[in-house]
Formats: structure tokens, C-alpha cells, sequence
């Protein structure tokens, strides 16, 4: 029966459809995956797509990728993208162009910012169900531990560990935040 | 064996109890009845895995109106005593608390070859808090002979906060640009093993030993 699941397999998808974002912020922009569960053929060739959108000035929460590299494609627009390994200096800190490719290899954290001109990319991940892990947000590793980690890893009052785990209640996708540092201390 | 018992005082290399040659290779048994093996203390676990709930929730009853407010949430913690087994996915965050009276000694076996490593077989670590950076630099100084070892360590080192810009975490996290740098960690010395004064007081289901000490208070 193998040769009837090839002959039929579905081959196409669009991931440019913005109705058809996974995650979508009407104030930061959006983001659509592709993965084996929703194209079966993927998980043949092992590989995975996302396809992001980011609006003026957004931020894509700061992530490292758990199972896979990412080859990030810039389609249109322009942002500042780091690249953070397990040493101090960012192993990447610099703006991205139309036309222009980064990788950004496993378990390495990466944070995007757009520019004026927003920020649109496809990135290829090289596992056909890569999974990412935010640093903040509402999914976010710091939201899942107890305020009191937060407290005595960072040596900060409550307060700001609870600023830390709920400042930011959207997903992935974050909306430029010009008053963020009057929230902070208010 | 009581807690009193588990007084670790310094450990040492052990030899095989046990070693079986076959005609193919070798199996070599360690003596689990050794005291270094006995004595691993407890403690607590969490484990934060992307897309999973904050499940363990606590909240905070006024004393004006009786009404609940909601304090912390977090992701499962789990207890762990000497003998456990604690596995951990692939790339996921962690963090443990030693709980118990004595030390907590545990042994890490980390899979480089693991089927979802795609990087090559040196073994990473990627710090969230703390930096022991300075620690290790000390170490270096102190010896010449384990240098190319001991810079590896000093880079593998470092939290993942101090490569971000302080201003774009500061906006990611929503915070001021003080609290940001506090995540990058950059004036802390203490390493990756912290003191916790007063003990750490976190929302955990009791231990069934402490459930059973509970409900016989409670009894009739």
C-alpha cells in the first residue's frame, strides 16, 4: 500500500495566507508553521517551514529551536536579528535584508526585531516537527518556572519576577512597547 | 537508612566490584551498596517543556471578602530521592532544589548522539540564570595542565541573556532595562549552584511522607 500513499501524498501547502497563520498579534504580526502533521510527505525529507510576518518595530519572542537547525530567508523588509550561543557575545548581531540568508543552528537563542519597513521571512528547519522553546511570553521557560527560581537565579524582588513572568501576555508574536519601562515600575 | 546516615565527606574514584570478560568484551559491575551511591540526598525538579500548562497554581484568600486572588503559576515540579532516575528531553530547560537535609549528589549522563542532536558530540551547556564564568576562570589560574579543558569550560560557561541586547530584552520581556540586565546576570558571582535563605518556597503537592504525617495530625 506504500506506493498509494506516495502516489497520492499531498505535495503542496500555502503558508503565505495570512487567514491561515498559526499565531497572529494585530499589533506584532504573524506566523505560520508547516510541519509533517500537516504535510505528511515532510516528514521524509525531515525538513519543516515557518513563515513569519512582523510589523513595524515588532519582536518575535526571544527562542531557541530544541530539534533542529533553522535556515532563515529574508523575503521582504529589513530587522535586527541576534544570534546568542552558550558564550557571552552574540555569535550573530546584525540587521537583515530581502534577499539575505542566516542560520541559526540548534539550542542557539535568537530574537528578532523588525525595522521600519516590518520584517517578512521563511525560515527552513531541518526537523519535519521542529519544536521551539520562548524565553518570554505567555508560553515562555520563564512563565513556566516558580516566581521564587526567578528570585533567588536573578537575585530580584517578587515584583520584578513577577514583571518578568507576565509582562507579556501575548504568545510569540510581540507588539512594539513604548511605555514598557512605566508598566515595569508601576 | 536514616538521613543521619548520608554524611558524604569526600568521594573517590571506584573500581569494579565485579568484571566479566566474555569473548566479545567486557562487563564491569559497581557495588551499589557503596556508601557514594547510597547517600544522593533529595530534592525537587522542574522541567519547563514548550507547550505544556502552568498546572500547579496557588492563590491568595483575602481576609475582607473571602475572595481569591491568584498568585503563582508554573509548570509540573516533581520530587526526587537517592535511587530515581530522572530523564530529560532534548533541549528542554531545568532547574532542582536540593530539599533535603544532606547533599545532593547526582550523576548526569548527557546523550550527545541522542536522535534530535543535530550539532556535533561536544556536550553543551546553555545556562539560563547565573555565570560561572569567573568561577572557572579562578580554576584556570590555579593549574596549567587542564587549560585547553578549562577555557572550553569558561565558554560554556556563560548565560544565554548576556549575548541579547539589554534594550531588545528589556522590550521582549517587557520590563525595565534594569531588571533586564539583572536576567544577564553579568555582576554575579555566585555560579550555577546558589544558597537559598529561608528555603525555597514553591507550590508542590507534598511528599507522601508528608501526606501521611498530615492526615495523622488531621485524624480523629
Amino acid at each position: 500500500g506504500l506506493e498509494e500513499t506516495i502516489c497520492t501524498t499531498r505535495l503542496r501547502d500555502n503558508i503565505a495566507d495570512p487567514s491561515r497563520a498559526d499565531m497572529y498579534n494585530p499589533k506584532g504580526g504573524r506566523i505560520t508553521s508547516l510541519n509533517s502533521q500537516k504535510l505528511p510527505i515532510l516528514s521524509y525529507l525531515q525538513l519543516s517551514a515557518e513563515r513569519g510576518v512582523l510589523y513595524r518595530n515588532a519582536i518575535m519572542a526571544p527562542h531557541w529551536n530544541l530539534n533542529a537547525h533553522s535556515v532563515i530567508y529574508v523575503t521582504r523588509g529589513n530587522g535586527r536579528i541576534q544570534v546568542v550561543g552558550n558564550y557571552k557575545q552574540a555569535v550573530f548581531d546584525g540587521e537583515l535584508h530581502q534577499g539575505q540568508l542566516l542560520i541559526v543552528p540548534q539550542n542557539f537563542a535568537v530574537v528578532k526585531q523588525a525595522g521600519n519597513d516590518g520584517f517578512e521571512w521563511v525560515a527552513f528547519k531541518t526537523n519535519d516537527n521542529a519544536m521551539s522553546s520562548p524565553l518570554a511570553g505567555r508560553f515562555s521557560v520563564i512563565r513556566g518556572m516558580p516566581e521564587e527560581v526567578l528570585v533567588n537565579a536573578y537575585r530580584i524582588s517578587r515584583a520584578d519576577a513577577r514583571n518578568l513572568k507576565y509582562n507579556r501576555e501575548e504568545m510569540v508574536v510581540f507588539g512594539p512597547q513604548s511605555g514598557s519601562q512605566e508598566r515595569a515600575s508601576a | 537508612r536514616g538521613q543521619s546516615e548520608c554524611r558524604v565527606q569526600s568521594l573517590s574514584a571506584l573500581e569494579p566490584a565485579r568484571r566479566i570478560e566474555s569473548e566479545a568484551g567486557v562487563t564491569e559491575f559497581w557495588d551499589e551498596s557503596n556508601e557514594q551511591f547510597q547517600c544522593a540526598g533529595r530534592g525537587i525538579q522542574g522541567t519547563m517543556i514548550p507547550g505544556c500548562p502552568e498546572t500547579f497554581q496557588s492563590f491568595q484568600q483575602s481576609q475582607e471578602g473571602g475572595s481569591t486572588r491568584f498568585n503563582d503559576h508554573h509548570q509540573k515540579i516533581q520530587s526526587y530521592r537517592q535511587g530515581d532516575i530522572i530523564a530529560l528531553p532534548a533541549g528542554v530547560a531545568h532547574w532542582c532544589y536540593n530539599d533535603g537535609e544532606t547533599p545532593l549528589v547526582a550523576v548526569s549522563v548527557l546523550d550527545t548522539s541522542n536522535y534530535a542532536n543535530q550539532l556535533d558530540q561536544n556536550p553543551r551547556k546553555f545556562y539560563l540564570a547565573g555565570n560561572p564564568r569567573q568561577q572557572q576562570q579562578q580554576q584556570q589560574e590555579s593549574g596549567s595542565s587542564y587549560h585547553h579543558q578549562q577555557t572550553q569550560q569558561q565558554r560554556s560557561g556563560n548565560n544565554i541573556f548576556n549575548g541579547f541586547d539589554v534594550n531588545i530584552l528589556a522590550e521582549a520581556f517587557g520590563v525595565s532595562t534594569e531588571t533586564a540586565r539583572k536576567l544577564q546576570s553579568e555582576n554575579d558571582n555566585r555560579g550555577n549552584i546558589v544558597h537559598v535563605k529561608n528555603g525555597l518556597q514553591v507550590i508542590r503537592p507534598p511528599r507522601l511522607e508528608e501526606e501521611e504525617r498530615q492526615q495523622e495530625v488531621r485524624g480523629n
